[in-house]
């Protein structure tokens, strides 16, 4: 089942690597941005995306203008499998609610959703359109029940599923967000 | 089967954006490097190695100390699912024959055999190390089914394949790659 190591791989070779770095990654980040940051005792959570028809949007923004880019994080290098300082860093977005207040938050779509996406697209990768979606399902229970077990993990991520039954709200992306950053209050 | 979408992830999310930036990488390394760099004419391919053990070393130096590094390709910036200008690098490494003579190449494992690793020691994950080795084989079989139908990674890769068997001679990794590079001419 493709979705059930695409979540095993997203854990053991990303999340389990960079979700302890984090804490420290947006400290540093709020003492270099002290200036224009309106971080506040904000979330220091990953939020991770999961639209369920794994249409996935290279830039945030562009789902929602209520959404801009702020910055990204320091990077991370590691070594890995023969690559010298592997480059791993994630993006600061700026949400603002429908009154016009801005939260900043660490949020990234889940990548494993573009091969998911990709592959019911090639006849030969074997799932079409039609499995797609039960195997975003798939990848995302599968996805929960390893962070949930997992120690390293705990505390640093938030699965946001997208409902693609909103997706005429030009703001949905941006009050979603917002519902879950409000939650962890 | 986990090694069947593993090997289209690493295609479809990996080899299919980096292949065709590859040449262009090699001559601005070349350029910037000509003091130094003994590439002559030597590859423009991505070497991925595929250890049939999916037992990988992060620095290619800790497996034969005929191997050393030698610098990076320039970076690769592309956005991808919501991180900016997310950082796509290889590593060229100087492999040394048996007379001394150097010869430069990309090379790296093949990642995602890290997690086919891993998978086979967590016991939620679903497969032991019994079966890792048929995920691997798969895992090739697939990924050089998938390479040679694809127009845009065509003649811009090899894939190698390492088998455990010659473990004990501390330089087989660099004789396999020179025997490679050698075929090429
Ligand atoms: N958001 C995000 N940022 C990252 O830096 C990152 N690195 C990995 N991942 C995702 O985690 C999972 C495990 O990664 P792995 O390295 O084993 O496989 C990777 C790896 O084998 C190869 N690959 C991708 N990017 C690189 C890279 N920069 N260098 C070498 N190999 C790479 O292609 C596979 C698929 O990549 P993605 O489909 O982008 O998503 C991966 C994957 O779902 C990332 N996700």
């Amino acid at each position: 089942n493709v979705a059930h190591g695409l979540a095993w791989s997203f854990y053991l070779s990303y999340l389990h690597l960079v979700l302890p770095h984090l804490e420290n990654s947006i400290a540093a980040f709020r003492a270099t941005h002290q200036a224009s940051s309106t971080w506040g005792c904000g979330s220091k959570k990953l939020l991770i995306l999961v639209p369920l028809n794994a249409n996935i949007s290279h830039k945030l923004e562009d789902e929602d203008s209520n959404i801009s880019f702020y910055d990204n994080l320091p990077n991370t290098e590691i070594d890995r499998a023969g690559v010298r300082g592997r480059v791993y860093k994630h993006s600061v977005y700026r949400v603002k609610d429908e009154q016009g207040k801005v939260r900043e938050c660490v949020c990234e779509y889940a990548t494993p959703l573009l091969t998911l996406y990709k592959m019911s697209h090639e006849s030969r990768a074997g799932f079409g359109e039609s499995e797609r979606r039960q195997q975003v399902l798939l990848f995302f229970r599968t996805l929960q029940d390893i962070l949930e077990h997992s120690l390293e993990c705990r505390n640093r991520y938030k699965l946001i599923t997208l409902n693609d039954e909103h997706e005429e709200d030009p703001h949905f992306l941006s009050k979603t967000i917002l519902r879950h950053l409000q939650q962890q209050e």
